[in-house]
């Protein structure tokens, strides 16, 4: 799932904004 | 679920409803107070007119660049509840494709002037006729009315903070990994979102009446999805082309 939403997991992983 | 859901103790319930309810303001994405300063002004009739006029891959593209935006601050808030970042990324995703739109469609009753019946949208009040270049009015309508019904149940902040939660953290969604673990952050959630009810005095039947607004949602995202396809299936190259990355991702 992770490859298939990768903007998705790159957003997780950022530091809480 | 009569089940015996972990013992909290109304401390840590107090606790749970504050730090949700404080993540939930940091990352609202608009200030009721910045709402107020709009004065509720609604669009002039040239004004909808414009949108009316506008073609239907344009009106589209600009909902889904709106309604990409609102998912990067439910995002954020996802991040911000006390467990979410501890489960595993598989789940993670899972939770946010699913819910993040559910969340997005409550958070709307925040924007929404039920007298008007219009929502907040591209900078002034907008009522459905305005997404009527869009070609699908019977969801727009779906759309609005659950807004309203929303509405009519006058949810204070903390009350829409824990009820967001308590809808992202659902247990029963396909694919989850560790289904237990966040059933118990569900639960936890519950107990929070009953606590604020209670502590608000609202009548009984409250927690069952937002409990029963989660099919109503469920069917609006099933709506929304099988109206994209439907739209992609006409114009796939303005989709693959014009649609911001993330929309594609968690919808397409």
């Amino acid at each position: 799932l992770k490859d298939k939403h990768k903007i998705l997991h790159q957003l997780l992983q950022n530091s809480t904004s | 679920d009569g089940d015996m859901s972990p013992s909290v103790s109304t401390a840590e319930l107090d606790h749970l409803v504050q730090t949700i309810s404080k993540s939930h303001l940091e990352t609202c994405q608009y200030l009721t107070e910045e709402l107020q300063q709009t004065s509720w002004q609604s669009f002039l009739q040239a004004e909808v007119e414009s949108y009316q006029s506008k073609p239907r891959e344009l009106m589209w593209q600009l909902c889904a660049v709106k309604i990409t935006e609102a998912v990067q601050y439910v995002v954020e808030f996802a991040k911000r509840i006390d467990g979410f970042m501890e489960l595993c990324q598989n789940d993670q995703i899972v939770l946010l494709k699913a819910g993040s739109l559910e969340v997005i469609l409550v958070r709307m009753c925040r924007l929404f002037d039920s007298q008007n019946n219009s929502v907040y949208f591209d900078g002034k009040f907008a009522g459905p006729d305005v997404f009527r270049a869009l070609g699908c009015d019977d969801l727009i309508t779906s759309v609005f009315d659950f807004a309203n019904s929303m509405c009519s149940l006058r949810l204070s902040e903390d009350e829409l903070a824990v009820f967001s939660a308590f809808l992202l953290l659902s247990a029963d969604r396909s694919w989850l990994q560790e289904k237990l673990k966040v059933e118990k952050l569900q639960q936890k959630t519950q107990l929070a979102l009953q606590h604020v009810l209670q502590k608000n005095r609202r009548e009984d039947g409250a927690l069952n009446k937002l409990r029963s607004k989660v099919s109503a949602l469920r069917s609006l995202c099933t709506r929304h999805t099988e109206t994209l396809s439907a739209f992609r299936a006409v114009h796939p190259d303005v989709v693959r082309t014009h649609f911001p990355p993330l929309y594609k991702e968690l919808f397409g």
